[in-house]
C-alpha cells in the first residue's frame, strides 16, 4: 500500500527516519506512481503533486516524529478536500423538475436511471422515467422494463425518432399524471460526436433541465480528465453520478472529473440491482483511490 | 528537437506523458523512457525504437487470428465486464461471418438482465442469422442446446452471450466457470475461442479484469471495444505483456461493420495520433 512504502522510502534513508529533500522526492514519486497507478489523470496528478510538495514544505513534516504518517495524512486530507463537499443536493425546485442523464456508452446511464427513480420516490417524489435512446436496440424496452419491475412511471413514444418530440409528449404525459420530476435516459454518445452532441444540446434549449447529470463508469483510464472537461464545455453539466463502483477499481477518475470541472460527484452506484442510488462521500473515495 | 539531436529531460517527459495518457500504465510508461535513455535514443530514431518496443510487448503473446475453420464448428465464448460491448461485438462479428457465407448461430446467454435477450435478436436480425434464445433458460443449458444443434443443423459458427459481470463478484465468477466448463465438455473436434472483450476506455483495471477472467475461464483472445473514441487501448500492452494474451479484435463504432481484426502496426500508429 502507500502507506506501506512511504513508510519504507522514510526509513531507508536511516536518519532517525526524517524527512530529506532525497526522500522527498521519492516520496513523491511513489504519490504519483499511487495516483497514475489508480487512474488519476496525468495532469491532475501533477498539479496535485505540486499542491503536496508545497504543504510538505510547509508544514513541517520535516520535524514530525512520524513523517510517513504526517506524508499520508496530508495526501489524504487533500484528496477529500478536492473530491468536494459531502452530499451536493440535486436541484429540484421546480414543477415538475427535469434530470438528464448523459455520458459514454456503457457508463450505467439506463441503470442508474431507475436507481435515482428509487431514490426520488423515497424521498416522496413522483419520477417518471422518459426513454430518450431511440438509437440502442432494445434499450427502451430495457428502460420500460426497469421501471416495471420496481412499479415505476414510464413514458416512452416507440416509433418516434425525435427526441426533443417526445420530450415534449413526456412532459404533456408528467403533468396528466402528476409526476413531479421527470429523468431524461439518453443514449450513450462520444464527446467528440458532434451530432451526438448537438442532440443534447437542443433538449437543453428546449427544456429547462434542473440536473444534467454526467454517468460515468469508475473504471475509466486516462481520459476521465478530457472526456468530463468536454462535456462540461459544451454543455455545462451540473453533476456526475460515479457507476460500478462495487468493483476493485481505485476509481481515480474522480479527482480528475471534480479537479478539472469543479462539478460535484452526487450520486454513486454500487451494483446492478435497481436500489436507491448512493450519496457520494468524498473521504470514502480517497481511501479507495489510496488504497 | 532537430534530427539526429539528443533527446533532453523535458522531451523524456513529454513522451512518458504519451505513453501514460494511453493507459500503457505508469511502470510500463517509465520502464519504456528509461530503455530510451539507456540506450541513449536520439530523437530521429524515437518513433522507430518505440514502435519497435511496442512490437516486441506484443509479441509477449502469441501471434494469432482470430480461430476459424470453416470445416470445423468454430464456438466463440464472449465474456466480460458490464456494458464492456460484448452483445454488440457479437452483433457484429456474425454479420461478418454472414458475410463470408458460415452458417451462424448466436446464442442469448445472458438471461439476466433486462431486454438483453431482444437486444442480441435485434442483431440477429440486423446480421440475418439464427439466434436461440428461451426465457428463463439456464445459461450453461443453453450453450450445451446449441453446440447441439449446431450439429444436427450444420451450423459452423455458434456465438455465445453472457451477462456482463465484474471480476471481483466470486459467485459470478463461478458462474462463468460452470459455463466455460459445460462448453468444455461439449466440444469434441470444434474450435473454441474464449474472447475477453475490454472497454477500450477503461484503465488500469483491464489488466486485473484480463488476470481474474483468465484465470476462471482461459481466456484465448482480447477484443478491445470503444476505440473510436479519444482513449488509446494501451491496456492492451500490460496485458500482453504479464498474461500473454493476444488481442484479435477491436471494436471502432456502434454499427455492424465497425469492427476489425486488429493489427499490431496499425494499432501502434494510432498511438502516436
Ligand atoms: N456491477 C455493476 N453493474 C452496473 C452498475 N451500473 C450499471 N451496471 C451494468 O452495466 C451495464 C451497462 O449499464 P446500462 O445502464 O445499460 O448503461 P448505459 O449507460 O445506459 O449504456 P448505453 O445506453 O448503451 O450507453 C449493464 O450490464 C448494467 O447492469 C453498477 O453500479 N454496478
Ligand atoms: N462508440 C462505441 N460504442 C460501442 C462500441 N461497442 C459497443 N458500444 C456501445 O457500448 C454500449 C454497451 O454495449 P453492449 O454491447 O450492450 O455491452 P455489453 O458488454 O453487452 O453490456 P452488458 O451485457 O450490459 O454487460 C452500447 O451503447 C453499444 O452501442 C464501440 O466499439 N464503439
Ligand atoms: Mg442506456
Ligand atoms: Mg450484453
Amino acid at each position: 500500500s502507500l502507506s506501506e512504502k512511504l513508510q519504507q522510502i522514510i526509513a531507508s534513508t536511516g536518519k532517525n527516519s526524517t524527512l530529506t529533500d532525497d526522500n522527498i522526492q521519492d516520496a513523491l514519486r511513489e504519490i504519483r506512481r499511487a495516483l497514475l497507478g489508480a487512474d488519476v489523470s496525468l495532469n491532475v496528478v501533477k498539479s496535485f503533486i505540486s499542491s503536496i510538495k508545497n504543504k510538505v514544505v510547509g508544514e513541517k513534516v520535516v520535524e514530525s516524529t512520524n513523517p510517513s504518517q504526517t506524508l499520508i495524512k496530508i495526501v489524504n486530507d487533500e484528496l477529500t478536500n478536492l473530491l468536494g463537499e459531502k452530499q451536493a443536493p440535486l436541484k429540484l425546485d421546480t414543477n415538475p423538475s427535469i434530470i438528464m442523464m448523459l455520458g459514454l456508452q456503457g457508463s450505467g446511464k439506463t441503470t442508474s436511471a431507475a436507481k435515482l427513480a428509487l431514490k426520488l420516490k423515497k424521498e416522496g417524489k413522483s419520477p417518471l422515467l422518459v426513454a430518450l435512446d431511440v438509437y440502442r436496440p432494445a434499450a427502451i424496452l430495457q428502460l420500460k422494463t426497469l421501471a416495471k419491475d420496481n412499479n415505476i412511471d414510464f413514458f416512452s413514444d416507440e416509433n418516434n425518432s425525435d427526441v426533443v418530440d417526445i420530450a415534449k409528449k413526456s412532459l404533456e404525459h408528467a403533468q396528466k399524471n402528476n409526476n413531479t420530476v421527470l429523468i431524461f435516459d439518453t443514449a450513450g454518445r462520444l464527446q467528440i460526436d458532434s451530432d451526438m452532441m448537438a442532440e443534447l444540446m437542443l433538449l437543453s434549449h428546449n427544456f429547462k433541465i434542473n440536473e444534467k447529470l454526467l454517468v460515468v463508469d469508475s473504471m475509466i483510464g486516462q481520459a476521465a480528465l478530457e472526456v468530463a472537461l468536454d462535456f462540461d464545455e459544451q454543455l455545462g453539466i451540473d453533476g456526475v453520478i460515479l457507476t460500478k463502483l462495487d468493483g476493485d477499481t481505485k476509481g481515480g477518475c474522480a479527482l480528475s472529473i471534480v479537479h478539472a470541472t469543479k462539478k460535484p460527484i452526487k450520486l454513486i452506484a454500487t451494483g446492478e440491482n435497481i436500489v436507491p442510488l448512493e450519496d457520494f462521500h468524498p473521504d470514502r473515495m480517497a481511501n479507495r483511490i489510496l488504497g | 528537437i532537430t534530427n539526429d539531436d539528443v533527446i533532453n529531460e523535458y522531451e523524456f517527459d513529454d513522451i512518458e506523458s504519451m505513453l501514460i495518457k494511453a493507459d500503457l500504465g505508469v511502470d510500463l510508461s517509465v520502464e519504456l523512457v528509461e530503455k530510451l535513455k539507456d540506450k541513449k535514443i536520439k530523437s530521429s530514431q524515437l518513433k522507430p525504437f518505440l514502435k519497435e518496443e511496442f512490437v516486441n510487448i506484443l509479441n509477449n503473446a502469441p501471434d494469432e487470428k482470430l480461430k476459424f475453420d470453416k470445416n470445423k464448428i468454430n464456438i466463440y465464448f464472449v465474456v466480460g465486464v458490464n456494458g464492456a460491448g460484448k452483445t454488440t461485438l457479437i452483433g457484429k462479428l456474425a454479420n461478418k461471418f454472414k458475410k463470408e457465407g458460415q452458417k451462424v448461430l448466436l446464442v442469448a446467454g445472458d438471461t439476466f438482465r433486462a431486454a438483453a435477450e431482444e437486444q442480441l435478436d435485434i442483431w440477429s436480425k440486423r446480421a440475418e442469422v439464427d439466434i436461440l434464445r428461451e426465457d428463463k433458460a439456464d445459461s450453461a443449458s443453453l450453450a450445451y442446446r446449441a453446440i447441439d444443434s449446431a450439429r444436427k443443423e450444420n451450423y459452423n459458427v455458434v456465438i455465445i452471450d453472457s451477462a456482463g459481470r465484474l471480476q471481483n463478484k466470486f459467485n459470478l465468477i463461478e458462474e462463468l466457470k460452470k459455463i466455460k466448463n459445460v462448453i468444455a465438455k461439449k466440444i469434441e473436434n470444434d474450435n473454441l475461442e474464449t474472447i475477453l472483450v475490454l472497454d477500450g476506455t477503461q484503465g488500469q483495471n483491464g489488466l486485473n479484469q484480463a488476470m481474474v477472467f483468465n484465470e476462471a475461464v482461459d481466456i484465448s483472445a482480447i477484443a478491445i471495444t470503444k476505440l473510436d473514441g479519444t482513449p488509446k487501448g494501451g491496456i492492451i500492452f500490460s496485458i500482453a505483456k504479464t498474461l500473454k494474451l493476444p488481442t484479435k479484435l477491436i471494436g471502432i463504432g456502434e454499427g455492424i461493420n465497425d469492427i476489425k481484426e486488429f493489427n499490431k502496426d496499425e494499432f501502434i500508429s494510432a498511438l502516436f495520433d
